[in-house]
């Protein structure tokens, strides 16, 4: 089993400023 | 939203030079594996604090805070392939804005599974707050 566990993060380095 | 808090071990970090993907992580987490081995200390237990607002850490002994991170300075996560046990985030740091991947050991595979879906999660509630910010 070559499945793996990770994700991404969508917010990074957003800010509410952007 | 409120957050969830798991209560894992605390084997090290390194830095990266890239935000994410699945070899880097891995190699990385390989040095921290074999360095926290090589030092024989056992690693410090900490309660890990997963929201929308990024990942809290107290040291579980003292409960004193040791880091608070900004979902917003976490770029990846994963549970490792080869070591399965194993929970790693990659985070810019703010002092210096240099990547380091933390790697966390849990009791059993299920346990870093569930960190890894709840900042995923988490990744997630931040992505739906952020737009309705904007």
């Amino acid at each position: 089993n070559t499945n793996t566990i990770h994700f991404d993060n969508p917010v990074y380095q957003k800010t509410t400023e952007d | 939203l409120e957050g969830m808090t798991f209560n894992l071990r605390h084997l090290g970090m390194t830095l990266v030079d890239q935000p994410k993907g699945e070899d880097l992580s891995a190699a990385a987490v390989k040095r921290i594996v074999a360095t926290a081995k090589a030092s024989g200390k056992k690693s410090e237990k900490v309660a890990l604090k997963v929201s929308p607002q990024g990942i809290v850490l107290h040291d579980s002994l003292t409960n004193k805070l040791l880091e608070k991170v900004s979902i917003y300075r976490i770029s990846y996560c994963t549970v490792d392939k080869l070591h399965d046990k194993v929970f790693a985030y990659i985070a810019q740091s703010t002092l210096n804005g240099t990547l380091e991947c933390h790697a966390y050991l849990c009791s059993k595979r299920k346990v870093a599974q569930a960190v890894a879906l709840t900042v995923a999660q988490a990744f997630t509630v931040a992505f739906e707050l952020w737009q309705v910010a904007k």
